[in-house]
């Protein structure tokens, strides 16, 4: 190709309303694509440059920080509905870079690239002593609770058996020794009472994910579990996986049963 | 007659273009 005399970018304001719309345009596709984990929400737009492209549109280069909220990725609330995961819960901010195409009047998301990491502990110490810190969900503990949450809530469900599809977050405190967790379970085809091999039992055709709470405090009688869970309607199976859409949730579910992934990753699905 | 230099005609401070707002809080 000849070379082009003249590339340069425009300098635009962050909080141009326009630079605006296109950071939320970016957050909107990282939530679409996030595969597992919590929704995040936009908290600053750091770097912005804007390139003309050729033969028509232009091109923003962003890079924006995001902040995790409360909501699930599969969780159907709208986000601005979630909350932002505060401080005293251990926040985890989101780094990333975009580009949008700007044409026609449409934007297309034609890069994305994100990282997360969680507050440190320090920090967190210093804002709030007590309170629980993020730990990874390979730790026994996690694993511990999770499996004990999940069968308090089974054995409390007389209809269908719930099954583990993923651990989307996990914390502690050492005094009284406690740990929290946040998982996602998914219905299956055998029923809660009757179950004898959960590995036996399958995801429903049409997906039904729920998101649990739970906690497992060491008291002097024993273990004190506590569960609440959240079951949303029912998903349609799409009709094919397309790579680039939202998450293929199907997929998940066979591999995901208690990752060792760290606690703040931001796994994105293929780009476009 | 002295005159402190850049108090004639000076420009305003230039609002820096980025980075943008805080919507939440700053880890």
């Amino acid at each position: 190709a000849p070379h082009i005399t003249g590339m340069s970018f425009k300098e635009v304001a962050c909080d141009d309303p326009e630079v605006e719309q296109v950071a939320l345009v970016a957050v909107d596709y990282l939530n679409q694509h996030l595969l597992h984990g919590f929704k995040h929400i936009l908290n600053q737009i750091d770097k912005v440059k804007m390139w003309n492209r050729r033969p028509f549109g232009v091109v923003y280069e962003l890079e924006i920080d995001t902040l995790e909220t409360t909501c699930h990725v599969l969780d159907p609330t709208p986000l601005a509905n979630c909350s932002v995961r505060q401080l005293t819960e251990h926040a985890v901010e989101g780094d990333c870079d975009f580009h949008v195409l700007k044409q026609d009047g449409q934007f297309t998301v034609m890069h994305s690239q994100c990282h997360s990491n969680p507050d440190s502990a320090e920090d967190v110490h210093k804002v709030c002593p007590s309170c629980a810190i993020l730990i990874p969900f390979n730790d026994t503990s996690v694993v511990h609770t999770v499996k004990a949450a999940l069968d308090a809530f089974n054995a409390q469900n007389n209809g269908t058996y719930f099954k583990l599809v993923e651990i989307s977050r996990a914390q502690n405190v050492p005094l009284p020794v406690s740990t929290f967790v946040e998982f996602v379970v998914a219905a299956t085809d055998c029923t809660a009472q009757e179950v004898t091999d959960p590995a036996k039992c399958n995801l429903l055709a049409e997906k039904q994910y729920g998101f649990c709470k739970a906690s497992l405090v060491q008291r002097l009688g024993g273990e004190e579990v506590s569960v609440a869970c959240k079951v949303f309607q029912k998903q349609p199976q799409p009709a094919s996986v397309n790579t680039a859409g939202p998450a293929p949730a199907g997929d998940q579910t066979e591999t995901a049963a208690l990752p060792a992934a760290p606690p703040a990753s931001l796994v994105v699905g293929p780009m476009v | 007659k002295v005159v402190q230099p850049g108090t004639v005609g000076a420009a305003g401070p230039v609002a820096p273009l980025c980075p943008g707002r805080v919507r939440h809080f700053k880890i």
